[in-house]
């Protein structure tokens, strides 16, 4: 019988993840050899008003450089057992998220579920997840785009002479299993592991966004003639998926491996997942089992 | 083989730009799934096939290639799987495409309230039942019965290689109507 308590806090051998007791937001996960972040997560959308360029199949043209939040508190109760515990938080009609702790396990997963997104007075939503986390990064973060190498990104002009910030639509770049974002100074490094490739930025310090979902009534004039407005069922898309949390001192080796080789296993362990078969059991006798 | 030419055409076909991005008209993406869901289809009989030579006979005496045939589901992620919720009795193989080792959290949709589940040595291995969260049970499209998800850990599966388990479901029917009615009243 799992119990529904309101104790804002999960924890497992290794992690012990909390959430803000008032808003139900993510709060902060410290890790059983001390390094501590503060992190919170909420859902936006970047609302698409109608503008000479539109966002459409080919691009990304929100309205305005940071998005619009889903809400500004949760209802949460927390489910555990011995092998998994969980925080359930429901942001709204169509966004509930599951914040998960396996035992065993050093990450953090949060699974999400997002849609029907709801067409209102503007012509579209595209949704993103952002982490905010008290990590001084300095506007610079990594993204691999092909799986295997990590690339340095970063929202700011270096070409120009003063220090110029790029819109956020010309900072999105591509994330196949992970972006990252660490401290010069404190040493910790937090990585996000996408479950598919999606887009992404960390547009302020110490924020990694990723867009999960996209439903739009508009065009963007590059030829397709047709909106990103894909609906199942009758309805707007439902998407479903994952999110995986890792963080720790990246100067610091554990069994000889640097945190973003530790960090490089787990993406490569979850794109190759072991894969399930199922058969009929009842022409197994149990003897022969 | 035909059907392995099958699905390496259809991935093939969907590692075309316009397929990665979603730079496509609605119906050419709905072609690139059809293609890709058909050519799956038929490569998980050829995949069923060759897992029973990998597998010993259980039923019969004879050494000889075991008739099982292995099923894969493909809407676990709603945990939904019609196979596995019609069976009294299932054997679960955990095949590992990495070449290490490694271990993993099986989650499986559950129609009972206590489960028997044997690894390979026939031992007990401990499950948790976790509540489905509604906006899973609501999907849309989702016909499952399910509102459990049957959790258990996977350990030790060899490189490139499976490990199997033995999931029998313990039915109690006095005891899952009341939960069923409990539920459904804590979800209105």
């Amino acid at each position: 019988e799992a119990d529904m308590e309101v104790i804002p806090y999960i924890t497992n051998e290794y992690l012990r993840v909390s959430v803000n007791k008032d808003t139900g937001f993510l709060e902060s996960i410290q890790h059983v050899d001390g390094v501590k972040v503060q992190v919170s997560q909420n859902w936006y959308y970047y609302k698409q008003a109608q503008q000479t360029l539109q966002s459409g199949a080919y691009s990304f043209r929100p309205d305005s450089d940071r998005p619009t939040p889903v809400t500004e508190k949760v209802t949460y109760h927390a489910v555990r057992g011995s092998l998994v515990k969980e925080i359930r938080q429901r942001f709204s009609d169509w966004i509930t998220q599951v914040i998960r702790l396996y035992r065993g396990e050093e990450f953090l997963e949060v699974e999400w579920v997002v849609g029907p997104v709801p067409l209102g007075t503007d012509l579209g939503k595209e949704v993103v997840s952002v982490f905010s986390t008290n990590i001084t990064n300095s506007g610079e973060f990594s993204t691999d785009s092909n799986g295997r190498q990590m690339m340095r990104r970063s929202c700011w002009n270096d070409s120009t002479s003063h220090q110029q910030k790029k819109p956020v639509a010309s900072c999105y770049y591509p994330v196949t299993s992970r972006i990252c974002i660490h401290s010069l100074n404190t040493s910790v490094e937090l990585c996000v592991l996408t479950d598919r490739a999606q887009g992404g930025t960390s547009y302020n310090e110490g924020e990694i966004e990723l867009m999960v979902h996209r439903r739009l009534l508009t065009d963007d004039g590059f030829g397709l003639e047709e909106s990103l407005n894909e609906e199942a069922h009758g309805a707007g898309l439902v998407v479903k998926g994952k999110h995986r949390i890792l963080f720790g001192n990246f100067r610091q080796e554990v069994d000889d491996l640097t945190f973003s080789e530790r960090v490089a296993h787990a993406a490569r362990r979850w794109q190759m997942e072991p894969w399930l078969f199922f058969a009929s059991g009842e022409k197994i006798n149990r003897r022969k089992w | 083989s035909y059907e392995l030419h099958l699905l390496r055409h259809a991935v093939a076909l969907t590692l075309h730009h316009d397929a990665i991005t979603g730079t496509s008209q609605q119906h050419v993406a709905n072609d690139f799934t059809r293609l890709l869901s058909e050519a799956m289809d038929t490569c998980s009989k050829k995949v069923s096939n060759l897992l029973s030579y990998l597998t010993p006979t259980w039923g019969s005496s004879r050494r000889s290639k075991n008739n099982q045939q292995f099923v894969t589901c493909h809407q676990m992620n709603v945990s939904q799987c019609r196979f596995l919720e019609t069976q009294d009795a299932i054997l679960l193989l955990v095949y590992n495409p990495l070449s290490v080792k490694t271990y993993h959290y099986v989650r499986l949709p559950a129609i009972a309230l206590h489960y028997s589940i044997r690894d390979y040595n026939d031992e007990e291995v401990e499950y948790q039942l976790v509540p489905l969260p509604k906006a899973v049970i609501n999907v849309p499209g989702r016909t499952s019965s399910a509102i459990q998800d049957l959790v258990f850990e996977a350990e030790n599966i060899p490189p490139l290689g499976f490990t199997a388990y033995y999931i029998t479901p313990v039915r109690d029917q006095l005891e899952e109507n009341s939960y069923a009615k409990k539920h459904s009243v804590s979800n209105s």
